[in-house]
């Protein structure tokens, strides 16, 4: 699914 | 991916490493915040639940499993370990952490950005995490000599969100609508935290003395 970009860090 | 967020990682990286490195070699935690450790414990457990569900890249996937796995292994050094938990100075590190965790929970039960399970667990790890360091600088203040070993670790971690700090102004200003309140005002206030440490951490390193924190 799209994964947003709020959780793309660590 | 941009170069501030790669050097925050790699930041973050050498912090735990050095942490791993210090207790693995002298088998000796002395100065270190068992508390602290616990709490990021936490903060991992509770942001990388979507390790399971999503998947970013194999970099992030990489690094989540390295922070989860260094940060247990330290804390099961500390505790369990029968040479290492004996060096750790359990009068000193009496900051009630659970203190922090509960206002943690509530606050990320008040403001979030999607109520939900997994979102507000995630915002729960944000807000702990900025408060996480506490107890270790607690502990310094108390035990006032730092060992180089410890001081480097306390000053990664706190140059790790500085940082994140310029990735987060440089994806605002290249990204459309990377807009994260939340993220961002947890992630100032935890740098500030760090602000009087690394005061400190230049001066002596300016003066080439040992690190003192004032009492």
């Amino acid at each position: 699914e799209e994964t947003d970009a709020a959780h793309d860090e660590l | 991916m941009n170069i501030f967020r790669l050097a925050g990682d790699m930041t973050h990286l050498a912090s735990v490493l050095v942490l791993l490195l210090k207790i693995h070699t002298i088998k000796s935690c002395a100065g270190v915040s068992l508390k602290t450790q616990e709490l990021y414990a936490i903060v991992f457990a509770t942001r990388y639940l979507d390790i399971f569900t999503s998947f970013y890249s194999i970099y992030n996937t990489l690094m989540k499993l390295i922070f989860l796995g260094s940060s247990f292994s330290i804390v099961w050094y500390m505790r369990y370990h029968k040479t290492v938990r004996r060096t750790y100075d359990r009068e000193q590190d009496t900051f009630r952490h659970w203190f922090l965790v509960l206002p943690c929970l509530l606050l990320a039960l008040l403001i979030h950005e999607k109520f939900t399970f997994l979102e507000v667990l995630w915002t729960f790890s944000l807000y702990l995490e900025a408060v996480a360091i506490l107890p270790q600088l607690v502990l310094l203040q108390r035990t006032r000599n730092i060992d180089n070993l410890t001081g480097q670790y306390v000053f990664l971690l706190g140059g790790y969100r500085g940082f994140y700090i310029l990735n987060w102004i440089y994806r605002y200003l290249t990204e459309p609508h990377f807009v994260h309140w939340i993220t961002w005002i947890a992630g100032l206030v935890q740098t500030l935290l760090y602000a009087d440490f690394f005061y400190y951490y230049f001066q002596s390193w300016k003066n080439n003395k040992k690190l003192q924190l004032p009492a």
